[in-house]
């Protein structure tokens, strides 16, 4: 038996937003730790890292572990249907074929039960080894999402630039070029802190379209943390009270 | 041109 009860059902109606469009069917693991997911978007660049911790939640039980083949696409669906102010409790039985989701309202005025069918999934599990980055960027995350939105205007690629002093948002198109300077300070404004803790210089490529998809998260977290060395997938780490969302994106590359 | 490589060429699929 699984059972995880969360008293603030919005947060979970977020992450699904935040990763439907990037997965449309995964495996998640449920242990009596946590409920985590890892998944790959269809082309295979970008790879979605979900840790929820049992701990956080107002009441969880797990007595053995289980992978629940979920569909994204008709979980989004059902939570729609829960109200902002629900709680929400998950629940499968042992090698079970369905997930039981259970809206409530704030005063137990409705009660909402859905069953949504399991699916049975290949695993396509990535091993990612822990990894010392070059350069770690944290910042407000709703203006790394702004960021990308307006430059996403003018190209497809942003280039981005990270040194000890600043970051470098830069693009270049049919249009023309521009960029977008940050310079690390520790302002009182959320919105303009940026913290950068860098121990060499990295310059490189992503797509915009998947950055854009990525920051639908930054409604889980005030901050996003970007972790950057030459050549490998960069992280973007949305950290929250029940756990994290992470996303990995590989590089583009000159041909 | 540029292009995107896949995920498995940085991590080992498991």
């Amino acid at each position: 038996m699984f059972e995880a009860l969360l008293g603030n059902g919005l947060i979970l109606k977020k992450i699904i937003e935040s990763i439907k469009e990037l997965v449309t069917e995964v495996n998640f693991e449920v242990t009596s730790e946590a409920i985590s997911l890892q998944a790959m978007d269809a082309s295979h660049v970008a790879l979605v890292v979900l840790v929820l911790r049992a701990s956080e939640f107002e009441e969880y039980r797990c007595d053995r572990p289980q992978t629940l083949g979920v569909s994204i696409t008709n979980l989004a669906k059902l939570l729609k249907i829960a109200g902002n102010d629900d709680s929400i409790i998950l629940r499968a039985e042992d090698e079970a074929h369905v997930l039981t989701l259970v809206f409530t309202g704030k005063n137990n005025e409705k009660m909402c039960e859905f069953n949504l069918n399991l699916l049975t999934l290949d695993s396509e599990h990535l091993g990612i080894p822990e990894q010392e980055y070059s350069a770690e960027v944290t910042m407000s995350s709703s203006e790394f999402s702004r960021i990308c939105r307006e430059l996403t205007q003018v190209t497809d690629t942003l280039n981005l630039s990270v040194d000890k002093e600043s970051v470098k948002f830069a693009v270049s198109g049919d249009i023309g070029t521009g960029s977008i300077t940050m310079k690390a300070n520790n302002s009182d404004k959320s919105e303009e802190k940026l913290i950068l803790n860098v121990s060499d210089t990295v310059s490189m490529a992503f797509a915009l379209r998947y950055l854009n998809l990525f920051n639908k998260a930054s409604s889980l977290s005030d901050e996003v943390v970007l972790s950057l060395s030459p050549e490998v997938p960069v992280v973007l780490k949305f950290a929250f009270d029940l756990g994290e969302l992470k996303y990995f994106l590989a590089p583009k590359i000159a041909e | 041109g540029k292009y995107q490589e896949v995920l498995s060429k940085f991590y080992y699929v498991g």
